[in-house]
């Protein structure tokens, strides 16, 4: 099950945190309590689970299912340079 | 349903496996993966050819660190992933899975690999739980169909098939039924003899069972023998051989239903078949234990109920409910009374549900007619049991008192 650590590094590789981004080997990126609020709510949103902004157990147990590598969230083109 | 953004200009897709799994034969990767490209084809006009050379799609079976800067995380965790169209459209599958096809246990490559594929063409994470476009694996679902919401972002990227398909056109419909049409619509009326041979079910209506193919035709069929009924009787130049229609079916069949996905299953023993129109829908038969986990040997009957359109299985007093879309697919619940169907007896013979949207239950020489809005056996005249002679096979007369 994931801890605090573990959530982040799922949020970040599903695209919940937005720009931040978090690997095993720069872990102690910071993040601030707000975003990873935001990202466990987002996921819990997609994921069809009561919204709590909390790791709760739905919430560990959405990701430890087996899923797709794929992002959740590909961006939504708001940060796209204007041409 | 979400795009990527991008999406292939071209509609005649090409696309190679370059590296397999060890765990499974190779003919088995090529064809799963040839039907998990049918799922996107059977609703578009796009075609996937497999192909040497320049491919558009290029599969391959990887572990851990593969190239591409997103490794794989060994068994459990990520599947597999895939590139929007923009990047490639390439596949890639985590080799440290137990891939299997066909089978409850391991990771079935044809869902996974159908999911990835959406992904090749363009469609991003769903957030409709049902959709195969969700990002989490459900397990292994033995009766697959797409859902509507994938229809409808696939087809926002390549637009509605237009080509006729040697496969039969899938019904789109979620089992629901429009309610306004259901009271315009008649009970089969009687009528003599069309022409076709009637003798055998005039003489004995007891049928084996009864369904509608995934074109509208109705079939009921007892022992090696099956007859198309018509809106009023039965349809000229029957009786035909079952196996005249279904290659590799036997004859005495229990039970048999055509699902939302357009496969018709068709029971009996301990076994069950899967066909697409009259083409047996790969290796059957298969043990129903396997396929229908939850489910007995020697059902009386099936029937996709319009109330929910979930499968129910009937045996002597008993009834199961089959969601393929849960797990388990039978709850801890079931089995249940078939007294919990009002008006239903027990011991039914066959059960289907008609083009007016009723559900129909056969037994012996008569027949329900089940209101689902209701949950009853509806309460008319003259009453239900009615004979299935008269009312559905064209017999002359109806004996007295029916």
């Amino acid at each position: 099950a994931p801890s605090t650590q573990g959530a982040l590094l799922y949020l970040s590789q599903y695209g919940y945190l937005g720009a931040t981004h978090i690997n095993k080997n720069n872990s102690g990126a910071l993040v601030d309590e707000k975003t990873f609020q935001k990202g466990i709510e987002d996921f819990q949103m997609f994921a069809g689970l009561d919204i709590t902004g909390k790791l709760d157990a739905q919430t560990i147990e959405a990701m430890s299912l087996p899923r797709c590598g794929v992002k959740d969230k590909v961006g939504t083109g708001d940060n796209r340079a204007k041409r | 349903y979400a795009l990527q953004g991008s999406r292939w200009k071209v509609k005649n897709l090409k696309y190679r496996i370059t590296k397999y799994p060890s765990n499974l034969k190779r003919s088995a990767v090529d064809s799963t993966i040839q039907k998990a490209f049918n799922v996107w084809s059977e609703y578009t006009d796009l075609t996937f050819t497999p192909s040497s050379g320049n491919v558009h799609i290029d599969i391959r079976f990887e572990k851990g660190e593969h190239g591409d800067g997103d490794p794989f995380d060994g068994p459990g965790g990520t599947l597999a992933h895939a590139y929007f169209p923009v990047y490639g459209g390439d596949a890639h599958f985590d080799a440290s899975e137990r891939w299997t096809v066909d089978s409850y246990s391991g990771t079935n490559l044809f869902q996974v690999a159908a999911h990835e594929f959406g992904h090749s063409l363009g469609l991003s994470h769903s957030d409709v739980r049902e959709a195969l476009m969700a990002p989490f694996y459900r397990g292994y679902d033995p009766v697959f169909s797409l859902n509507e919401d994938d229809i409808y972002g696939i087809q926002a990227l390549y637009g509605k098939k237009t080509k006729k398909s040697s496969r039969p056109s899938y019904d789109n419909d979620d089992g629901d039924y429009d309610e306004s049409n259901v009271n315009n619509r008649k009970e089969p009326a009687p009528k003599p003899s069309s022409g076709g041979s009637n003798a055998d079910l005039c003489k004995d209506p007891k049928i084996d069972t009864i369904f509608t193919s995934a074109d509208g035709q109705t079939y009921v069929f007892k022992g090696d023998k099956y007859w198309r009924l018509t809106d009023t009787s039965i349809a000229p130049g029957y009786p035909k051989p079952i196996s005249s229609n279904w290659p590799g079916l036997p004859g005495n069949i229990d039970a048999a239903f055509t699902y939302k996905n357009g496969k018709t299953y068709f029971f009996k023993g301990s076994k069950y078949w899967r066909y697409v129109g009259s083409k047996m829908d790969g290796a059957y038969p298969k043990e129903i234990s396997a396929g229908f986990t939850g489910i007995p040997d020697n059902i009386d009957t099936a029937v996709v109920w319009s109330g929910n359109g979930k499968i129910y299985f009937y045996k002597g007093t008993k009834f199961w409910r089959f969601d393929p879309s849960a797990r388990p697919p039978v709850k801890s619940v079931y089995p249940k009374p078939i007294s919990n169907w009002e008006g239903l007896p027990d011991n039914l013979d066959a059960g289907f549900q008609w083009s007016n949207g009723y559900t129909y239950f056969f037994k012996d020489n008569g027949y329900y007619r089940f209101n689902d809005k209701a949950f009853a056996v509806d309460r008319v005249s003259p009453a239900f049991p009615r004979d299935s002679r008269y009312w559905w096979f064209g017999c002359e007369n109806a004996p007295e008192g029916t």
